[in-house]
């Protein structure tokens, strides 16, 4: 789950890193 | 433009450090290295001076990263004139520290049997990011949202023929490590990490867009 929740947070990041 | 082997750690190539006649014909090129964990001061001796060259040694100033020789210089037997030595000289970073600028600055001192000499030169970065600089993905993703918005520095890196993977796998041969990967809009979205010798942390994020030679990368 832990794993689940960071490869989301990582995709999260990099969409708000493009569009902010 | 590097010239480092495909898989090992970025090394620039030589350039004169002390031109001859700046040093009563002592000509001193050089570069750096980090092989194996250990960084180097690859040097050129030459001797383009009339009489033999002795008594070689080697001091810095203190410098950002507290780089000192780890031992002596080792210049075993004399150099006559028009003869080149090589020497690989390892250093240690637990040497005095003071604030360089610019921050890779290093201030140098070498003495022979003639006089002593000095010269400055700049290391490339990449030679103080340490084997154990990946960061768990965990700390680096609440470490990113601790960053101040005004540490933040982009910069463009123009003219690489490399798609992400490539460059990715080329990063870490000099200890930048990628932690996670993205493609958002047909960009890819490099997450990096690597730690300096002094402990400092460095965050990064590389962004390459397909087919575009141009790349992004914030620190």
């Amino acid at each position: 789950e832990l794993e689940d929740g960071l490869d989301e947070a990582f995709s999260r990041l990099a969409e708000s890193r493009t569009n902010p | 433009g590097s010239v480092g082997m495909p898989m090992g750690a970025y090394s620039p190539p030589k350039s004169i450090w002390l031109p001859a006649m700046k040093a009563k014909g002592l000509e001193i090129s050089g570069t750096f290295a980090r092989r194996a964990g250990v960084i180097q001061m690859e040097m050129t001796l030459t001797n383009k001076a009339m009489s033999i060259m002795t008594d070689f040694a080697i001091q810095f100033n203190r410098n950002s990263f507290g780089l000192a020789p780890a031992g002596p210089l080792q210049v075993l037997t004399p150099v006559g004139p028009n003869q080149s030595i090589e020497v690989a000289l390892p250093l240690s970073t637990v040497g005095p520290v003071m604030k360089m600028e610019p921050l890779t600055n290093l201030q140098v001192a070498v003495k022979n049997n003639i006089d002593v000499f000095y010269f400055s030169s700049q290391y490339p970065i990449s030679m103080l990011f340490v084997e154990d600089g990946k960061m768990e993905r965990q700390v680096f993703l609440a470490t990113w949202k601790d960053i101040p918005n005004d540490n933040e520095a982009q910069f463009q890196i123009k003219d690489c023929h490399l798609n992400s993977d490539a460059a990715s796998s080329k990063l870490q041969g000099s200890n930048v490590f990628t932690i996670a990967k993205r493609t958002v809009e047909g960009q890819d979205m490099l997450y990096q990490s690597m730690k300096l010798t002094n402990g400092i942390w460095v965050l990064a994020e590389l962004r390459v867009q397909a087919g575009n030679p141009n790349y992004t990368v914030s620190t």
